[in-house]
């Protein structure tokens, strides 16, 4: 299901920008 | 920190003028702080951005933030 790939595309898009922001933010690379 | 407390700070990495409100443009000028491509920042702009008017809210990053976090503690 192309939807469902989207979607889970999405999902690792933003755990990955998160998990950057909770980096810069404890300054750990 | 409470899952409210690091969305807004997050929240106001990306809000570097103190808008209040988050554009394509601030995220897009996080691409050299974060390991991100822009394509990969647009994504996570377009996908945060739930009503699609082109600025992000403290509701909507949170909201997002929320899933994020979610997702991580399952």
């Amino acid at each position: 299901d192309p939807n469902m790939k989207a979607g889970a595309t999405s999902e690792g898009v933003l755990a990955n920008f998160f998990n950057s922001l909770l980096s810069k933010k404890t300054g750990s690379p | 920190l409470t899952m409210l407390g690091k969305a807004h700070e997050f929240f106001r990495i990306c809000d570097v003028e103190g808008k209040g409100f988050i554009t394509r443009q601030d995220m897009q000028r996080l691409h050299p702080e974060l390991p991100l491509s822009l394509e990969e920042l647009e994504k996570v702009f377009v996908t945060l951005d739930a009503d699609g008017n082109g600025s992000l809210t403290p509701k909507e990053f949170t909201t997002g933030f929320s899933e994020f976090e979610k997702h991580v503690s399952c």
